[in-house]
């Protein structure tokens, strides 16, 4: 199975 | 105040039309270099990135930074009222609680205005990495579309896999599986076919097809799309705006998708 990653976890918060 | 003037309306048509399925609510920022929109979907797996230089307005005035809460389907129903040649202007007072748009034909026979309602939208702001990637694949957008399109008949996850010989999509589902490869072209006289590719190392990810999906809905913009990826992180499908080909446009619409992972 694969997991959907969250585009947040790859970019830091502003 | 803010005051700009596009002398193509149907780029900015072009550009809402590809991003409101993706995002509903957005901030567009402008400052004095142009006008810029960061936002994510609704479950935060892909990010929207719209730069549009000031060099592409015909027009431009910002005395200062103005934050415009759009709601970009709405902003759509306003832009399909333009005509094909019209050009538009979109105006906003400091603190406005409207976006004024106006339409124009070449000749100026016909004018529309328009306002628009701003929101009050809080939204979480990404700092996007400047980095290089490892591969750097261009091709037709229209092709890229219909990959992707062919892709989704048979499951909801795409493998991208790039070489140097060329980049191979790969489907798999109930009803079976799939895949497409394109060669690495360098057609003279079809110039917009062409698959150019440039790699350091061999790589091979999993992405959901229907944000790709969504991401498609900017090939209208530009007959060229750059896609980028690199190991473990996301894919980056991106369109020039108001440019020629592959030469540098004076705006660009950057998607980015989180890859999916093996558990």
């Amino acid at each position: 199975t694969r997991k959907q990653t969250k585009i947040s976890s790859f970019f830091d918060k502003e | 105040m803010f005051e700009a003037t596009l002398q193509k309306a149907s780029t900015l048509k072009k550009v809402i039309e590809a991003i409101k399925d993706l995002v509903t609510d957005g901030n567009i920022e402008v400052s004095e270099t142009g006008m810029n929109l960061q936002a994510m979907d609704s479950s935060h797996v892909s990010l929207v990135s719209l730069v549009l230089h000031t060099d592409m307005f015909e027009h431009f005035r910002c005395d200062r930074n103005v934050t415009l809460g759009i709601n970009l389907p709405n902003f759509a129903k306003i832009l399909k009222c333009s005509g094909n040649d019209d050009s538009v202007t979109l105006k906003a007072q400091d603190d406005g609680e409207n976006l004024a748009i106006v339409f124009e034909s070449e000749g100026q026979e016909r004018v529309s205005e328009f306002e628009l309602k701003l929101m009050d939208i809080d939204a979480e702001s990404l700092g996007i990495p400047d980095q290089d990637y490892n591969t750097n694949v261009k091709m037709s957008s229209a092709e890229f579309q219909r990959i992707v399109r062919d892709m989704t008949v048979l499951g909801d996850t795409c493998s991208i896999g790039c070489t140097k010989e060329g980049v191979k999509f790969s489907v798999s589902g109930d009803l079976g599986q799939g895949n497409i490869t394109l060669r690495q072209t360098n057609s003279v006289d079809k110039e917009e076919e062409a698959v150019t590719i440039e790699m350091d190392e061999p790589v091979e990810l999993n992405f959901a097809l229907r944000y790709l999906g969504f991401f498609t809905k900017a090939s209208p913009l530009c007959p060229r799309v750059t896609i980028s990826m690199s190991p473990d992180v996301p894919i980056v499908v991106a369109y020039n705006v108001g440019g020629e080909k592959d030469t540098e446009g004076a705006g660009s619409l950057s998607f980015y998708l989180a890859p999916k992972i093996d558990e």
